[in-house]
């Protein structure tokens, strides 16, 4: 465990709880895109099966059930308690699209042919486009609350820093991980234009992120 | 070994 890596978890642990904590107090789904949470939902549930086949550390157990108990309390939310503050209309990309190549790649490229090590690739490479569908509702509206954009914000940092674990790493144990890295840098590049309105809007105090 | 490593990591 390094700073980076730890900074990382939590900074994915505080955009998942910054986004669970605006449902329930808003009592509102509005501008989120339940696609993008089912995607992670699945994400999450398809790369913790090792939770039943290795034991690495009391953390990781623990950081693995919170993910996933509160990644389906947040699918929970929006379908089922909020589902009538959920915006459907706005919230219309394809995922077969996503599922469809993702599905393909991991039987493809994988570090073994088995059930298990399908699914963690799967959960890999959907990690790094399930955003997408929010990132297009955005475009599509044209604008997002601030709450949302500190969620992304700390989404995108969290990716950011994994990779910077993954340079420490590299230098100081000589670990590679091909495809998390390859597929983790194609998930930051997504998230930099968003950066940068971020950055040039939000933070200049504006109450909502309206495109250009 | 690498593979522990990629249950490691989150």
């Amino acid at each position: 465990m390094n700073v980076f890596r730890l900074a990382g978890d939590v900074s994915h642990l505080v955009a998942i709880i910054i986004l669970l904590v605006k449902i329930w107090r808003s009592k509102s789904c509005a501008g989120i895109s339940g696609k993008s949470q089912v995607l992670f939902a699945l994400v999450f549930t398809t790369r913790y099966l090792d939770l039943f086949t290795v034991f690495i550390s009391a953390y990781n157990t623990i950081m693995k059930v919170v993910f996933l108990a509160m990644s389906y309390a947040t699918v929970y939310l929006i379908y089922m308690r909020f589902r009538n503050m959920y915006d459907s209309e706005n919230d219309t990309f394809r995922v077969e699209f996503l599922l469809v190549p993702v599905i393909g790649l991991s039987f493809l490229e994988n570090y073994a042919f088995t059930p298990l090590e399908i699914l963690w690739t799967f959960s890999i490479f959907l990690e790094a486009v399930a955003i997408m569908p929010q990132l297009f509702m955005i475009t599509k509206t044209g604008e997002a609350e601030s709450i949302t954009t500190h969620y992304l914000f700390f989404l995108g940092l969290y990716r950011a820093l994994y990779i910077a674990n993954w340079v420490w790493r590299y230098h100081t144990e000589e670990f590679f991980d091909q495809i998390a890295v390859v597929s983790g840098v194609v998930q930051t590049i997504f998230y930099c234009d968003f950066f940068y309105l971020y950055v040039t809007r939000v933070l200049r105090g504006k109450a909502k992120m309206i495109l250009p | 070994s690498q593979e522990l490593v990629r249950h490691d990591e989150l």
